[in-house]
């Protein structure tokens, strides 16, 4: 493992618990997109099923386990934590996930590496990671004056992928025979997503203004 | 297409 995987993964852990942090401290979920912590979780169920019958290190198995018991808390909240789940803009946070999670799924059964069960869904996890902070985006651009540690969390996740693709150059310059195009493709698009909101928060910090995104 | 890609990533 380079220092930018180990870098990239740090951040996206610690992007996880600036979310829990906010959650619990404020007991509220105000800017949070709902649908975009469910893609989540059905992106680390599907890709981490080898927990089952893989072992790549206890690093890894343990990071799988934390990002599936994560975004399982944070929808936990959401939706059933007493306080936090009234604060919840479900009017505001309309994005159709069927209209990412489909196109995904016959993406993953045409695009893939080996037509088995494991390897689709496995390849669909990949796809939906991609698109899955859409739903999140389009809120944070419906709500006026995003609240600072909502914005840092959409920033600490679009880090991670920026810090990840570090990685893959690393390990492209430095690893013979190592290529993977399903993931850097992916991969790429979805750090590109964030280009626009990266733009903004670096904007309305370098100006000390609470972020808010044009519509 | 080509050979499976290394999992070896989270």
């Amino acid at each position: 493992m380079n220092i930018f995987r180990f870098a990239g993964d740090m951040t996206h852990l610690l992007s996880i618990i600036v979310l829990l942090l906010k959650i619990n401290a404020t007991k509220s979920c105000a800017g949070v997109s709902l649908k975009t912590q469910e893609l989540y979780l059905l992106v680390f169920v599907t890709r981490y099923l080898d927990l089952l019958y893989s072992y790549i290190s206890l690093y890894n198995t343990f990071m799988k386990l934390f990002f599936i018991c994560s975004s399982g808390c944070v929808i936990w909240y959401i939706r059933e934590h007493k306080t936090v789940s009234q604060t919840y803009d479900s009017a505001q946070d309309t994005f159709r996930v069927l209209f990412l999670a489909c196109p995904c799924m016959i993406l993953a059964l045409t695009v893939n590496h080996d037509f088995t069960v494991t390897e689709v869904l496995w390849t669909f996890s990949i796809y939906l990671e991609a698109v899955a902070i859409l739903p999140q985006l389009v809120l944070l651009q419906r709500t006026k004056n995003v609240d600072t540690l909502t914005g840092n969390y959409v920033f600490l996740l679009g880090g991670y992928r920026a810090l990840y693709l570090l990685n893959w150059i690393y390990r492209i310059l430095t690893e013979p025979g190592y290529r993977q195009w399903i993931v850097w493709i992916s991969g790429t698009i979805q750090t590109a997503i964030y280009c626009d909101f990266f733009y903004y928060y670096i904007k309305s910090w370098r100006n000390n203004e609470r972020l808010s995104l044009p519509s | 297409p080509d050979d499976a890609p290394p999992k070896d990533e989270l």
